[in-house]
């Protein structure tokens, strides 16, 4: 039974609210709208629903890069620095990458450079216990730089596989903090050639179009090799990743999906653009 | 900014007297797109438009405002009058201690928020007690005890139990033991799908039976935040909303969608990380915000 759409202003309107209310923003629905309109009207004037849907998927995941890569390392060790905004889920989501690499056989330690916010080196190490890796730390307030120095050179000296960096939340507004970001990362290329080698910048998917911001700020300070997407465990779709796509070409490599440990996999773009559609 | 984008609508109207249905459609439409690249919600931004128009049909263009800035004046008002009218103070009443009930998404800023609230009310005379009813995150319980050291406000934690109701029991009777008049009750952040810990926030609501039930939301929420204050609202009952990290540059649209949905107030704004950065809610700066 074939489902019959005419490819008018009213359905195209329709596709767009879709795509906004899955925080894809305005220009990007727009655009993408616009872009099934000259694909499919090409050949008719209408089609059948399921084309439709098949065809704005395809548009979506050509956006989003590959399909479940696993990440290639760097170094040894391979340094990961893990930054975002407040709350958005970095430290968690080291605690789950961890895991990841741990489970691939290679020796982990992570780094407590949040050394600002109440109890997050507690919250780190707790983490670090729950895994079964090291982590190296300081005293609160100390300069995070130090710490990530200090860890990569002991990961160096140890003979660790990977390094993950936590870093304090910073809204991307704070210049200060965005500078302090910049040297953590350059102090980091100091010690271990390359380093940081992954740079990770974890979204929140109940993110709006800030998202944006956020991509384009960190970008300018420390450059982002990968977006972890998390929390999409909840109602949010997190499309404003295909208007960062679209605008800054960063690609989503991880995703979270709930508080605990496992709840992490590699990013499936098809996966993805289905969701955005159900 | 939309009001370049609206003179671009309306030009040549400047003096000559009403708004017409042409311009106006096509001015509202680039009011919604504003709106929708605010994150105000899609089916709130259509309300709200269709408010606006309602206003503005045949409205007598000022002749000291171009229709463009005519427009923009109504946007303005409109969204000053809802977000702001409903504004009242903090509800510490009943038998004492009153109970303030902190709740919210994930990483929305509840814990901070928690101890920014008992600096504010201890700076008003009030003796907060700090309960810790996240027994869920990693150091949790240790972040509000950093925090409750920092503002001076003792905090009850219980490393023995996992069940906040049980420690909304002990704090009840911990607080009238040290004399303290207002419980703030920290609790685990949650998603509003999760009908476990959904149970459970309206069990810990129960056992506080708190005067004043706070929604804590993230400024830069998107789309989801009609969804996430409708189920907070009902489960939560809530009283009003905080809206968190507005020190940021997040348009802030998820405020009009938290209003418009919830019917109660915005109490208070987070600006910051510090434990003094607690503003009382500004709806003209949020709506300046919104409208870019
Ligand atoms: N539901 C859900 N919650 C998550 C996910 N990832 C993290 N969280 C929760 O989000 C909250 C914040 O996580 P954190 O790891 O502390 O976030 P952060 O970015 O390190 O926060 P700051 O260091 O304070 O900036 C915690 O309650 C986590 O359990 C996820 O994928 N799904
Ligand atoms: N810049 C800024 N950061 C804030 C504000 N409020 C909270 N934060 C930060 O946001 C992050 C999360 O805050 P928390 O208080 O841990 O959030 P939460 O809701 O208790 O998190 P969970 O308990 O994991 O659900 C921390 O890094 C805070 O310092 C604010 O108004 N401005
Ligand atoms: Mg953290
Ligand atoms: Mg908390």
């Amino acid at each position: 039974l074939r489902r019959e759409v005419y490819l008018t202003d009213e359905f195209l309107e329709e596709v767009e609210e879709i795509l906004i209310a899955a925080d894809v923003g305005v220009d990007a629905s727009v655009e993408l709208a616009e872009s099934l309109r000259r694909r499919l009207k090409q050949e008719k004037a209408q089609a059948d629903l399921a084309e439709v849907t098949r065809v704005l998927r395809e548009d979506v995941a050509a956006m989003l890069g590959g399909e479940e890569a696993e990440p290639e390392l760097g170094g040894p060790p391979h340094v990961i620095l893990m930054v975002g905004v407040n709350g958005v889920g970095k430290t968690t989501s080291i605690a789950k990458l961890a895991r990841f690499h741990k489970d691939r056989g290679r020796k982990v330690l992570l780094a407590a450079a949040d050394t600002f916010r109440a109890a997050a080196v507690e919250q780190l190490v707790s983490w670090a216990d729950r895994v079964g890796v090291d982590v190296v730390r300081q005293g609160m307030g100390s300069d995070p730089a130090a710490v990530a120095f200090d860890a990569l050179a002991a990961a160096r000296a140890r003979g660790h596989d990977v390094v993950i960096v936590d870093t304090a939340g910073r809204l991307q507004n704070k210049e200060g903090l965005m500078r302090e970001l910049e040297k953590i990362a350059r102090v980091c290329g100091r010690q271990v050639d390359g380093a940081p080698h992954e740079t990770i910048l974890c979204l929140d998917a109940n993110t709006g179009q800030n998202g944006i911001t956020q991509a384009k700020e960190f970008s300018a300070v420390v450059p982002i090799d990968a977006i972890l997407l998390s929390k999409l465990d909840g109602t949010a779709k997190g499309g404003v990743v295909v208007a960062i796509a679209r605008s800054l070409q960063l690609p989503v490599r991880y995703v979270g999906t709930g508080e605990g440990v496992d709840d992490f996999a590699l990013f499936s773009p098809r996966e993805f653009a289905e969701g955005l559609f159900q | 900014d939309l009001q370049e984008k609206l003179e671009g609508v309306f030009r040549g109207l400047s003096g000559k007297g009403k708004l017409s249905e042409e311009n106006m459609t096509e001015g509202l439409r680039e009011i919604r797109r504003a709106l929708l690249s605010a994150d105000v919600e899609v089916g709130v931004a259509k309300a709200f438009v269709a408010r606006v128009r309602e206003k503005a049909m045949g409205a007598e263009v000022l002749k000291s405002l171009t229709p463009g800035q005519q427009l923009v004046k109504i946007v303005h008002e409109e969204l000053v009058t809802l977000l702001g009218g409903q504004a009242e103070a903090l509800r510490l009443e009943g038998t004492p201690p009153a109970g303030v009930l902190v709740m919210g998404l994930q990483g929305s800023g509840k814990t901070t928020f928690s101890a920014k609230l008992a600096l504010h009310l201890k700076s008003k005379g009030r003796r907060p007690l700090l309960v810790a009813c996240d027994l869920q995150r990693p150091a949790a319980i240790e972040q509000l005890e950093v925090l409750g050291r920092e503002v001076e406000v003792p905090v009850y934690a219980r490393r023995d139990t996992k069940d906040p109701v049980e420690v909304v029991q002990g704090a009840k009777s911990h607080a009238r033991e040290i004399l303290s008049d207002v419980l703030i009750v920290d609790t685990a952040g949650r998603l509003q799908i999760d009908e476990e810990l959904m149970a459970e926030l309206e069990a810990v609501r129960e056992a506080l039976d708190p005067s004043e039930r706070l929604l804590v939301l993230d400024a830069m929420t998107g789309q989801e935040a009609v969804s996430i204050a409708k189920t907070f609202s009902e489960r939560g009952e809530i009283t009003g909303s905080v809206l968190t990290k507005l020190d940021g540059d997040a348009r802030g649209g998820a405020a009009l969608s938290l209003v418009e949905v919830t019917g109660k107030p915005i109490k208070f704004a987070g600006v910051g990380e510090g434990v003094g950065d607690l503003d009382v809610f500004h709806p003209d700066r949020i709506a300046g915000r919104i409208l870019g």
